[in-house]
């Protein structure tokens, strides 16, 4: 209310377009898909297997109102309201994974020796806001 | 460490390569838990190369022994049978092991000046270096890995095996004796296969236990083709001892890094899937929790 007071009443350019954020909001949190080459980072000598490797990552604009959706705790709400209500230098929560699945990697030893070995978390699958 | 640009990586990625020595100089926000830190030394290489090891290794990579291609092409083998083409693990396996090292022998030398006639036994000598397991490496099973020449004109063999693991007497680095050894005998159908694996875990797993570095062992295989028989030929023999094998360990690796399978299933058990977000391929959700997804998503926007 106070703010409404303050700011000059000027209508939005387009009242369509300004409604539309709040139906399809833009840049929500979400997994994206980034796949990467060993050769790439020339580590193709002595990772041998997978040849490329798929990370994702999260990106995105997490909602004031988090809910059920994205699975986060309580604690994400209560860090926005403090964020907009009482401490602008607190951070707002941020899209980060939530899951992660594992990786199988086959790499040479600098003793020439083979190694098979499956690493924990190394492929995100899901996204929170925390 | 002794990289040129030790000051810049450290800034760079202080969390992930402060060197002991420095550690106290950091800000104690990016000082990782003690138990982080004694798992540097393990962390996985593709995390290893982001420190400053690794960017040694990224400028003038050091040279790296090359792997037996016999050795190679089983791994590559093992690989596609355990994981998926995304490199994920496949969740039907039952085993618990999460790494498999493969060591060919760095030295052998064959005893004796007998000649080496077709059905003689004779012993091969094996040397294997573990510096590669670490202490968080458990062994699970242990196998001698022979590999075998399909051109070989016959459908079956029968094998006597002698294994015998010797010991370097301080008193005399000369002449090794030998601790204890066992000897057995298998047959088996060739038909395509090409790989032979012996599981000695029982005969190895006192020296693995005890971190033993090196296992030097003597091998005394001889294959005879066709069914077991008495007074076979001579002549139907093959000479096992000149294709020396690699010993697989299969291992569970307990650090942090390294992924546990019975965790995972544990805690799918109390946490329930929960349907993925869109455009993952990683999503599993069956058509219900997907339907009721976007039943869900629908709700939610039409609140705001």
């Amino acid at each position: 209310d106070e703010n409404l007071k303050e700011a000059p009443a000027t209508p939005p350019y387009n009242l369509s377009e300004y409604f539309k954020q709040f139906l399809f909001p833009q840049n929500e949190c979400e997994l994206h898909s980034f796949r990467l080459s060993f050769s790439q980072l020339k580590w193709d000598k002595w990772i041998i297997a997978p040849h490329r490797y798929s990370p994702q990552y999260c990106k995105g604009d997490c909602p004031r109102v988090v809910g059920h959706r994205y699975g986060s705790p309580v604690h994400t709400m209560v860090q926005n309201i403090i964020y907009e209500k009482l401490d602008s230098s607190v951070p707002k929560p941020s899209c980060v994974p939530a899951e992660y699945s594992p990786l199988s990697v086959l790499t040479i030893e600098p003793d020439g020796s083979i190694v098979y070995k499956e690493y924990e978390d190394m492929i995100a699958t899901k996204c929170t806001c925390r | 460490p002794h990289s040129r640009d030790r000051a810049v990586s450290n800034k760079i990625s202080g969390l992930l390569v402060a060197p002991e020595d420095a550690i106290s100089e950091l800000n104690p926000l990016l000082r990782l838990p003690k138990g982080v830190r004694r798992g540097y030394a393990l962390l996985p290489p593709l995390l290893k190369v982001l420190s400053d090891q690794g960017r040694q290794n990224w400028e003038s990579e050091a040279p790296r022994l090359q792997p037996d291609s016999r050795a190679l092409r089983y791994m590559k083998r093992l690989y596609k049978m355990s994981a998926t083409k995304e490199g994920i693990p496949k969740a039907h396996k039952s085993h618990l092991y999460n790494t498999v090292r493969l060591f060919t022998p760095c030295s052998e030398c064959k005893h004796g000046h007998r000649d080496l006639m077709k059905g003689d036994l004779h012993s091969v000598d094996l040397l294997f270096n573990l510096d590669r397991v670490t202490a968080l490496e458990h062994l699970l099973k242990s196998v001698l890995l022979y590999s075998f020449d399909v051109s070989v004109p016959t459908s079956s063999l029968t094998c006597m095996c002698h294994l015998s693991v010797k010991e370097h007497d301080l008193s005399s680095q000369v002449c090794p004796s030998i601790s204890h050894s066992v000897a057995f005998s298998l047959h088996f159908e060739v038909r395509k296969r090409k790989w032979v694996e012996i599981d000695v875990t029982s005969f190895l797993q006192p020296l693995i236990a005890t971190h033993r570095r090196n296992i030097h062992m003597a091998v005394n295989f001889t294959c005879l083709m066709g069914d077991p028989q008495p007074n076979t030929k001579r002549d139907n023999s093959i000479d096992m001892a000149l294709v020396p094998p690699s010993l697989l360990l299969y291992l569970n690796d307990t650090s942090e890094q390294a992924y546990h399978r019975w965790n995972s299933l544990r805690h799918r058990r109390k946490n329930p899937v929960r349907p993925r977000l869109r455009n993952s391929p990683f999503a599993d959700t069956t058509d219900d929790e997907a339907r009721a997804n976007t039943r869900s998503k629908r709700a939610s926007r039409r609140r705001r």
